[in-house]
């Protein structure tokens, strides 16, 4: 999911 | 990985540098709100659990670790090392009144019912007001360091510099996170007063005053 995508930010 | 959000949480890492780098030099904490810093620490540790069970990039991984540490080691600076500098009387924010709320939507607005992702709503929303204690009693005082104020600024540039980063994104990746949107436009609103007379004095080369 895109969600899971972003938790590459900080 | 885009030059917005690099240079963003390069802005971050200054900031952190910077505050050390007062505490360090005036050997005090004057100004700094000991409250602010503690939510910080439970931003990045809520947050970054997932340090433990998922392995994004080295930078990823050396940045979280970084800013759990150094968010922990000005607590030890405030409250052991600088005791005597740290003023509580003035820092009079109820911090209540942030977490809970924060707690409550983390419960209503996550991304599935676990215990990591309500955690990570709620770093989210808790990161979106953190600042506020630290902003409260900079209008209690009325006047700050200017070493504070640029602290202030790295900080608010890192949450501006995430804007374009989104919107980057949007375009690229097609998808934007509504959660990390919503709180991150609101924690930059947050700026906007302090940005006004950081660009109007400070970078004019006065001092950070605020009018009675």
């Amino acid at each position: 999911a895109g969600w899971d995508i972003w938790k590459d930010e900080l | 990985m885009n030059i917005f959000r690099f240079f963003g949480d390069i802005s971050h890492l200054a900031s952190i540098f910077i505050l050390i780098h007062k505490i360090h030099t005036s050997r005090s904490c004057r100004g700094i709100s000991f409250k602010t810093q503690v939510l910080y620490v439970a931003v990045f540790v809520t947050r970054y659990l997932d340090l433990l069970y998922s392995w994004v990039s080295l930078y990823n991984f050396v940045m979280k670790v970084f800013f759990i540490a150094s968010s922990c080691y000005i607590l030890y600076l405030m409250k052991v090392r600088f005791r005597p500098t740290n003023d509580p009387s003035i820092d009079t924010f109820r911090v209540e009144y942030l977490v809970g709320p924060c707690a409550v939507l983390a419960l209503i607005f996550n991304y599935g019912y676990a215990v990591t992702e309500v955690l990570w709503s709620f770093s989210i929303f808790l990161e979106s007001v953190a600042i506020l204690p630290q902003l409260f009693m900079l209008q209690r005082t009325g006047e700050a360091e200017t070493i504070t104020t640029h602290y202030l600024a790295a900080l608010g540039a890192y949450r501006t510099l995430y804007i374009p980063n989104w919107i980057y994104r949007y375009f690229s990746e097609g998808y934007v996170d509504p959660i990390a949107v919503t709180a991150g436009l609101v924690q930059t609103g947050l700026y906007l007063d302090f940005f006004y007379v950081y660009f109007t004095k400070v970078l004019q080369g006065q001092k950070f005053e605020l009018p009675a």
